[in-house]
């Protein structure tokens, strides 16, 4: 038996939002530890990898380790049910073939059940190391959104060019070009409103703006978003969920030809 | 520029 509570809807719904463009089916992994996924893009480019921690909820059991395939966006149509300020409850038995979501109303007067039939799916798992990155940027998610948005007026990549103090992102298209630098915040009131630029090496590197773009559909989880950046890896592209876990996009930087 | 697939930056679990 596996259920589980969380007292608002939105960050479920939101986290479905950040997923539903990129993979279109999917196995949550429940465990003791919590709820988590990881899945890549139906072209094989990206990678994304979501935690929600047992702490982070409401109510937590999990009897024995179970995996959910899911249509990503069956799943993000019925969680659309359920409204912002709603708590929700996931249920499911342990040899079962249905996922329950419960809906439940702030003051307790109305009850939603929705059933939504579970596939059998066989999805590949890569093992992601932990590892030092050369940079590491911290910035507003919402001013990260725009840029990727901005730049893909112009070209179809992004050249990232970290250095002390700052960052440059830079496209190249038929029509022009565009750079945008980013400072470093010198002072800020507001942690969610600061950039930070951790640099142990500067980096210079290219990722396809195409995918950066489905990666900012996270941005209503999180005020800031998190780059890391090492020559020649994945770039991890960091969306903590406070007090529950987060997710993280992987994508491989562009090879010179 | 080509575009490397993400699964030759990971090992298989």
């Amino acid at each position: 038996m596996f259920e589980c509570r969380l007292p608002k809807a939105e960050v479920l719904k939101k986290t479905m939002d950040a997923l539903k463009d990129l993979i279109k089916e999917a196995v949550w992994d429940v465990s003791a530890q919590g709820l988590s996924l990881q899945s890549m893009d139906s072209s094989h480019v990206s990678l994304v990898q979501v935690t929600l921690r047992t702490e982070g909820f409401d109510t937590f059991r999990c009897d024995k380790n179970i995996a959910l395939g899911v249509n990503m966006d069956t799943m993000q149509k019925l969680m659309k049910c359920a409204s912002n300020d709603d708590n929700i409850t996931l249920k499911s038995e342990d040899n079962g073939d249905l996922l329950s979501l419960i809906f439940e109303s702030p003051n307790g007067e109305k009850t939603s059940e929705y059933e939504m039939k579970l596939m059998d799916l066989d999805i590949e798992q890569l093992g992601i190391p932990d590892q030092e990155y050369s940079c590491t940027i911290k910035m507003p998610s919402g001013e990260f959104q725009r840029i990727c948005r901005d730049l893909s007026n112009i070209g179809e990549s992004v050249n990232i060019t970290v250095v002390k103090g700052g960052v440059d992102f830079s496209a190249k298209g038929d029509i022009g070009n565009a750079k945008i630098h980013v400072t470093e915040s010198s002072n800020v009131d507001n942690e969610k409103d600061a950039v930070t630029v951790e640099v142990n090496e500067p980096v210079n590197l290219t990722f396809a703006l195409r995918y950066l773009n489905f990666f900012t559909k996270a941005t209503p989880l999180s005020g800031q978003v998190s780059l890391s950046i090492s020559p020649d890896v994945p770039l991890v592209v960091a969306y903590e969920i406070e007090d529950l876990g987060h997710v993280k996009y992987f994508l491989a930087p562009k090879i010179e030809n | 520029m080509p575009q490397p697939s993400i699964s030759s930056f990971f090992m298989k679990t």
